[in-house]
């Protein structure tokens, strides 16, 4: 997935 | 979630749980910038606005919540029962210098040209120099005390281990986020100097004093 589509970290 | 970046998580939460308890068991916030603490919650407020769209998993979102809230009860602390030990003298970075470039940078280096893309964008770079003015302080003062410096090694630690996290997301899930990694570097990098201090000293059962 592209980056921003997840920005799943802290 | 791998091992590096959990372990991280971790140091972070408990850098931000040693300097709570600084505070209390010393009844001071000497030492600690209050800039850096206030650009921290500008940092969590602006990354974290996707609390209200977007769902990751039960451990995030109360992480984010953590990040938010304490970092708010930190100032918050600063401001009331510990002010009188707070000394805005040599607390004098500039946050202008970091505030204005982070805006430009983040709103070339986004991944969408929208609000919450750009406001994403600007708390990772914010993140990466929001430790500056503590640094800036610990030099302008030349020494700290213990508590104060394992804090700093926790944060420095939680940077530290992003990078394995990066390296291994990248081999194991192709993934690649190039404006967190950027900005990861340089603020890990921002640590070194403070990191060889600490490991010279403190950690042999010195006091934390910068060579005059």
């Amino acid at each position: 997935p592209a980056a921003e589509e997840t920005h799943d970290e802290l | 979630m791998n091992l590096f970046r959990f372990l991280g998580d971790t140091a972070h939460l408990a850098s931000i749980l040693v300097l709570i308890h600084k505070m209390h068991t010393t009844k001071s916030c000497r030492g600690i910038s209050f800039k850096t603490q206030a650009l921290y919650v500008a940092v969590f407020v602006t990354r974290y606005l996707d609390l209200f769209y977007r769902w990751v998993s039960l451990y995030n979102f109360f992480m984010k919540l953590f990040f938010i809230g304490s970092s708010c009860y930190i100032l918050f602390l600063m401001k009331t029962k510990f002010r009188p030990t707070q000394d805005p003298a040599i607390d004098t970075f500039r946050i202008e210098y970091l505030l204005g470039p982070c805006t430009v940078i983040a709103l070339i280096f986004n991944y969408k040209f929208s609000p919450t893309e750009i406001l994403w964008s600007f708390s990772i770079f914010l993140e990466s120099v929001a430790i500056l003015p503590q640094l800036f302080l610990l030099q302008r003062t030349g020494e700290a005390e213990t508590i104060t410096t394992h804090y700093l090694a926790a944060l420095g630690i939680y940077r530290a281990l992003y990078i394995p996290n990066w390296i291994y997301r990248y081999f194991t899930e192709g993934v690649v986020d190039p404006i967190a990694i950027t900005a990861g570097l340089v603020q890990t990098g921002l640590y070194i100097d403070f990191f060889y201090v600490y490991v010279t000293k403190v950690l042999q059962g010195q006091k934390f004093e910068l060579p005059a």
